[in-house]
């Protein structure tokens, strides 16, 4: 007890049930069992959010960071804020890898501006290391479209933001990563119109 | 007419309907480097080239109308009486159309063992290409779409679904006692599995399985529900040189009914209780806001996942299952801030 994960091992030991294994539960245990994990998650994320920037280094006291965990229905409050004229500067992207094997993948993070996107790697003061990153900018299909639409104000608890709604996100920023075994990466994405072509995110060709 | 390469992996090569891909000299392997191409036939996928050159891939949605009772392959002896689900948004018609026995939770009893066949529609297939990733999206009717992703030095197509909400009040399939779509994975008889399919058994084993035989249920009397397996990791079916593997997200049920062919179950919404244990029928509804502040509007569960395919050599397989796993399930901790100000005061 007293751990902060100590919540979400609760729920899982709950969830070894073969109900919840295989579905086989009424509606509401299945609605319980969801609600139990995602308090649990809730409770291990703020823990996770709070400590594994600073393993990566020096947090600077105005980044505070979040999961984003509609990031597969394109919902990411933080990295819509991106937008001209917005107060948001950049946006830092975290990755921890838990592995003890290297991981390199490549990454979508939901965006709601799509011109002079540059990504840029961070070192340990979450400053700019290196050139920029090659990365894409994915338009949402009319599939991730609808999805989005319907989790949005759940995702959000109603919270949305009118910006978040009418210029939420539009398009999917793909862009490779690196994550040494048991480490971080960080990498943030500005808008630099002045960048050049190559450092700015490339559009895709849509046939 | 002209095929655009699209992120060197990827062709968007029209070619006849059934041209033989596998003809001599029809490999795309020359026009890509070694790994995974996929091949699309006026829009649709058609070939994936590996090392033995082309082979035929389609993706299609095969689509299981529930049991509404007097299904063929049952004996009499099943008392699965419908309990139709109290609140569900369901249209359920009236009970005596449903005399059993059900398709339920614990049971998956389609209404024949030819699902309806989905295929993308070639006219709407929207491909997306670039430097790092290309992609097409698929849809198959309103409520069913799959978008096939290839990524640069990868061998894994990712495969994107959206499902649901089914049987919405009015749609075609609102008539029957439920849907259960599966996506089928296809090379239409290159990858020779002669019956045979490996799934794992909870993430820890992989399974053997023959098809038309269970140790210990036999004879099977369904020819589709008795070939299904509950899989947690992935299912894979290999010839001697090329295999066929599916890394799956989330526990479902997957099946090769035919041989080269890999279908999982992805969603399913039931009107009735199968009577063995529930209770209550297997349709679960959301009802969410849809917009700020806004009245509960229930529906369907609308379902996306990630699938993970590899067609490559029969030797690989279980490597590539493993690192596709690793992809699916395990992917690095991601954290996000918005960054307001720091920058000003760094800088």
């Amino acid at each position: 007890a007293g751990l902060p994960t100590a919540r979400l091992a609760l729920a899982l030991g709950l969830v070894q049930h073969h109900d919840g294994v295989s579905g086989t539960e009424k509606q509401h245990v299945a609605d319980d069992y969801a609600r139990q994990l995602a308090k649990g998650y809730d409770g291990t994320m703020a823990f996770v959010a709070e400590h594994v920037p600073q393993l990566h280094g020096t947090v600077p006291s105005a980044l505070k960071f979040a999961p984003c965990a509609f990031a597969n229905a394109s919902i990411c409050t933080a990295s819509e804020s991106l937008r001209g004229g917005a107060d948001t500067k950049r946006v830092v992207a975290l990755y921890f890898n838990a592995d003890t094997t290297e991981r390199k993948e490549y990454v979508r993070v939901p965006v709601a501006e799509t011109a002079g996107l540059v990504v840029r790697e961070l070192d340990a003061n979450y400053q700019p290391k290196g050139d920029p990153i090659e990365s894409q900018v994915v338009p949402l299909n009319d599939a991730q479209r609808r999805f989005r639409a319907r989790y949005l104000y759940s995702a959000t608890s109603g919270k949305a933001s009118a910006a978040t709604t009418t210029n939420g996100a539009v398009a999917q920023l793909v862009f490779a990563i690196s994550v040494q075994p048991r480490s971080t990466a960080a990498y943030s994405i500005e808008i630099d119109k002045m960048a050049t072509t190559n450092a700015r995110a490339r559009p895709s060709t849509v046939f | 007419s002209t095929s655009a390469v699209m992120n060197q992996r990827v062709a968007v090569r029209p070619t006849a309907l059934g041209e033989d891909l596998r003809a001599p000299g029809r490999s795309s392997k020359e026009q890509h480097s070694s790994g995974t191409a996929v091949v699309l036939e006026s829009g649709v996928p058609a070939a994936v080239s590996t090392q033995d050159g082309d082979v035929p891939f389609k993706v299609s949605i095969a689509l299981y109308n529930s049991s509404s009772g007097n299904a063929p392959f049952v004996d009499d002896s099943d008392n699965q009486w419908p309990i139709g689900r109290a609140g569900s948004t369901l249209p359920v018609p009236g009970l005596d159309q449903y005399p059993g026995p059900n398709s339920g939770a614990y049971i998956f009893r389609p209404n024949s063992s030819d699902p309806v066949r989905l295929h993308p529609s070639s006219t709407n297939a929207v491909v997306t290409a670039g430097p790092i990733v290309s992609e097409v999206y698929m849809s198959f009717d309103a409520t069913l779409s799959a978008t096939l992703r290839v990524y640069p030095d990868s061998d894994e197509v990712e495969v994107n679904y959206h499902v649901g909400p089914l049987m919405e009040e009015g749609s075609a399939d609102a008539k029957f006692a439920g849907s259960e779509p599966s996506i089928t994975y296809d090379t239409a008889g290159a990858v020779k599995s002669e019956g045979r399919m490996i799934t794992d058994s909870n993430g820890y084993r992989a399974m053997p399985r023959e098809r038309g035989t269970k140790p210990g249920y036999e004879p099977i009397s369904e020819p589709a529900a008795g070939n299904y397996y509950p899989i947690t990791a992935f299912a894979s079916i290999a010839s001697d040189t090329t295999a066929l593997g599916v890394a799956v997200d989330r526990p479902c049920g997957a099946a090769s009914l035919t041989d080269g062919a890999v279908e999982v179950m992805v969603h399913r919404r039931l009107q009735f209780d199968d009577s063995l244990g529930v209770g209550e029928a297997l349709a679960e509804d959301e009802c969410l806001p849809e917009e700020a502040g806004g009245d509960l509007v229930c529906r369907g569960l609308m379902v996306s996942g990630t699938h993970r395919v590899v067609l490559g050599s029969a030797d690989g397989m279980p490597a590539a299952m493993r690192a596709a796993q690793r992809h699916n399930r395990h992917p690095p901790v991601a954290l996000f801030a918005a960054d307001t100000g720091s920058l000003d005061s760094e800088k």
